[in-house]
């Protein structure tokens, strides 16, 4: 039954693995995390260490909170500011052997997950629209 | 069986009601538009015309690329630019009698589907974040 195909899967086999994956170091300043947001589209991307470890998120709702002071903008933050400073770190964290229902569970909050293995290197991301192209398929036969 | 009561369920049952969506109006300064989307924290929003119409939706990137010239931030387009020069327009809606699966498929692609009446009235919202509850709540019974 379908059942058992949907339960077989892994984050393994939905990720966008880590060569795909737009991201930013953690010494970047601002404004070049703002230039990949705004080229990629993307709302928020990984941030990574030199060594592609995993270390936060950051996205353009932080980037903007960081330049929009009270009278005006400051748009300066964007150079003195780095990645590091503004980024979010409580984000949840999965292997890529996780099976698809603790994914779905984990997207229920988050756009999207960030995969690493038992040393925190980074292994790529699950979507939330790659979960719900699963389920799709998987009530539609 | 539980494929049943999640069969059952509407956009209508799972949706955030108008009153409860953040939005602009059509002729707002980008610049309103912004101080909404930074202050609720969300990527997007819809746009509404003065009487409660659904018009497109209005996110930070799109303001974000109004505002980012070749050399430097032009901020004054923040003032001079229109929601409805730089809002999204071809995005799907849905009225609230759908059921759950037409949501599902539509929220692939769309982090949120806005529901409309037969005159275009905006009705509400449906999120990926409603319906993935509901379906982590059906396969973890
Ligand atoms: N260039 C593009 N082409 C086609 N569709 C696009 C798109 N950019 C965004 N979308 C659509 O909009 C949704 C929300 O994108 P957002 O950038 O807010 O949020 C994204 C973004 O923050 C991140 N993301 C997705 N792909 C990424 C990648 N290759 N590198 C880095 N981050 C990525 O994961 C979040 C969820 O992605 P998801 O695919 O579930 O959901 C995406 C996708 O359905
Ligand atoms: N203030 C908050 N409190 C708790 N969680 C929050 C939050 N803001 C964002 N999130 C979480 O982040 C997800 C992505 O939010 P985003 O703002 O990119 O994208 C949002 C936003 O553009 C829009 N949206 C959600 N609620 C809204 C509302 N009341 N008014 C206007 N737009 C809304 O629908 C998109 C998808 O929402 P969804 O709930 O599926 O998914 C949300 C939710 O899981």
């Amino acid at each position: 039954k379908e059942d058992q195909q949907l339960f077989k899967l892994t984050a393994e086999d939905i990720m966008i693995s880590s060569e795909k994956v737009a991201h930013v170091q953690l010494n970047n300043p601002l404004e070049h995390a703002l230039l990949i947001l705004v080229t990629s589209g993307y709302s928020a991307v990984p941030v990574l260490d030199s060594k592609y470890r995993f270390k936060g998120i950051i996205g353009k709702s932080s980037i903007l909170n960081e330049i929009m002071g009270l009278e005006r903008f400051e748009i300066e933050n964007l150079t003195t500011t780095t990645v590091e400073a503004a980024m979010q770190t409580d984000v949840p964290c999965l292997p890529k052997s996780a099976d698809l229902l603790t994914c779905l569970k984990a997207l229920i909050d988050h756009s999207f997950i960030c995969l690493v293995d038992d040393k925190n290197y980074f292994d790529g991301i699950v979507t939330r629209r790659a979960v719900l192209e699963q389920l799709n398929q998987f009530f539609h036969v």
